[in-house]
């Protein structure tokens, strides 16, 4: 369980400072070991640079720079420990345009190995997507569903 | 290895039976506040044996059935079954299809089903757990769940590791 | 100040009712007090029911029902006790296009007695401004400012 | 009553000297992530007295001065002020306009100031006091707070109405 700590944390590490300068499309960060000399007890912590700014600590970081570091580290971890699918509820609600597509590059290459389920109101998000499933609420307080297809097909269920 | 289908009778908001397919690479779940889009997520931890009903936004086992509206009783029990491709033997069965499914009634009583047969929590976290999604935080990530990786503690953001080994 | 506690409270939850209505176009919430008895220590509680829904706890409510609620809480007790001027940082950002239309609406009737200024990303807030000032990041890590009045007249700062 | 102006000069990523004008009604501020946004509040809440550097979501002073970048070096202290308009006299203080403002320097030291006066600190949590502002929780509203408000026990939650109160 602890070996196991350890092989996920370096795979995860490594990926993260790409994953995080491929989100912000530049910039710097990293993972480290609060202990590095007692691997069964370690925290994790983060250190973080968007492009242009100087490092500071992780709080004085924007909303949306949270959510993009959060992102690239849960892409980590997921890249060091692949699931077969995932679901992503509203992760890119706090994004700007620019970052909406950076992460949906992300995703997309991501997608090649893994499925993904993806909660959103985001337009970009959404382009890339096979499938959309529309849901509403109907008037018993029941969620009605209607799926579509990327090929423009429409079926109410 | 991918989820094909998701069926859902009596979950949450989704009253009337409904039927999710599912392909390879991503889809995108919309709609407006409340319409059911969360709820779907809560199924899909529910299934995988979820035990923890705050992770699940309730408390106990009824705040998974449909509660009824004005409109429209509330239901008796709740049933959501997962399918999955299973060609690729990530989960080691002997099966190319596997589904998993959880019952539920107001009673408080829950049952565990694979392909079909009734089996208890521990083999449903037995067979996941084989296949690398049986602590697996990552599996659903929840609206400011992302965030809160940033705000843990150090010693709290281990977990996130540990989970997914 | 537990006299006023009470004051506040009474106001509050006068208006908290009317607000959450007119936000959700329909539903019912109210505040009670935990332990009416002891007006010095007693909790606030809420209950919420949006509409065409059956009364549940508020961790059954949806992202944007949860901020639509809050909304209508602290504008309640800002009308209870009202302040000059007010800042909101993306309160906005979760709710749905109906969602912010009924927010703008009850945002452009509380303006007439307080002054707002409104972080958003948000089409419809937007629209609601008379003023908007634009901030970007530039090249050195400072911010940059431009402002654009409701007239279409731009201005660099 | 109402805010004027806001200028700042170092606060934060407002390096050059910014200033901010304001019209009653409604002013929207946009702009991508990371622009200094939310830097605006913070700098509102500052001048305002915060002395939770958390609430600031800094943990010491230098956290509020312009911190440089490769491009462009470090500032040695930061400056904001507020005007307000006091035409209707919700400020106790007998002029039609009113400057508060706020200086501080990399050696932690703060000074505060009242239509270009120094003050101390307990002079404008004194003034903002008498006009309501002084402990109104609501002044800035930040991403978040509004959904923390919810997730407050009962007896946490109280604490917005005796603040406003
Ligand atoms: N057992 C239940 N029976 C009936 N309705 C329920 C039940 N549990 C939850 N709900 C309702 O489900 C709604 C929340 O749905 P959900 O969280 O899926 O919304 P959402 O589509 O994710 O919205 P948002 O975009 O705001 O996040 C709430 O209005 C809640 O009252
Ligand atoms: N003292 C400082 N010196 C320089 N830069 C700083 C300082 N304090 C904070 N910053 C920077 O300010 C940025 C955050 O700005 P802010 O929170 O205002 O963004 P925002 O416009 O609200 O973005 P979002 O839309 O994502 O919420 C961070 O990148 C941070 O590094
Ligand atoms: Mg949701
Ligand atoms: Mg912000």
């Amino acid at each position: 369980m602890k070996e196991e700590f350890q092989s996920v944390f370096v795979i995860a590490a490594q990926e993260f400072s790409r994953y995080f300068e491929t989100l912000f499309g530049g910039g710097q960060a990293r993972l480290t070991l609060t202990d590095p000399d007692h691997p069964a007890t370690t925290g994790v912590d983060i250190i973080a640079r968007p492009p242009g700014k100087r490092q500071q600590s992780l709080a004085l970081l924007s909303g949306g720079e949270r959510a993009l570091t959060a992102t690239a580290l849960l892409f980590a971890v997921l890249k060091a420990r692949p699931l077969p699918f995932c679901l992503l509820d509203e992760v890119d609600a706090m994004l700007d345009e620019a970052n909406v597509g950076r992460f949906r590059v992300l995703l997309e290459e991501f997608a090649k190995q893994t499925q993904f389920i993806v909660i959103t109101h985001n337009r970009q998000t959404i382009e890339a997507a096979d499938t959309i499933y529309g849901i509403s609420m109907g008037e018993q307080g029941v969620s009605n569903v209607i799926s579509l297809r990327l090929e423009g097909e429409k079926v109410s269920r | 290895m991918y989820l094909k289908r998701l069926e859902l009778r009596g979950f949450k908001t989704f009253a009337t039976y409904t039927d999710f397919l599912f392909d390879e690479g991503i889809t995108a779940i919309v709609g407006p506040n409340g319409s059911g889009k969360s709820n779907i997520a809560d199924a899909v931890r529910w299934v995988l044996g979820e035990q923890s009903y705050s992770v699940l936004r309730g408390k106990r086992t009824e705040d998974m059935i449909f509660a009824g509206t004005r409109r429209r009783p509330q239901m008796g029990m709740v049933e959501a079954i997962m399918t999955f491709d299973n060609t690729s033997h990530w989960l080691p069965i002997d099966f190319s299809e596997v589904t998993i499914g959880r019952r539920a009634y107001r009673s408080g009583e829950n049952r565990y089903l694979i392909n079909g047969s009734r089996v208890r929590l521990r083999d449903v976290v037995e067979l996941l757990g084989k296949a690398g999604l049986g602590h697996h935080g990552l599996v659903t990530i929840g609206q400011g769940v992302a965030d809160a990786a940033l705000s843990l503690r150090p010693d709290e953001r281990r977990v996130l590791f540990e989970e997914a080994a």
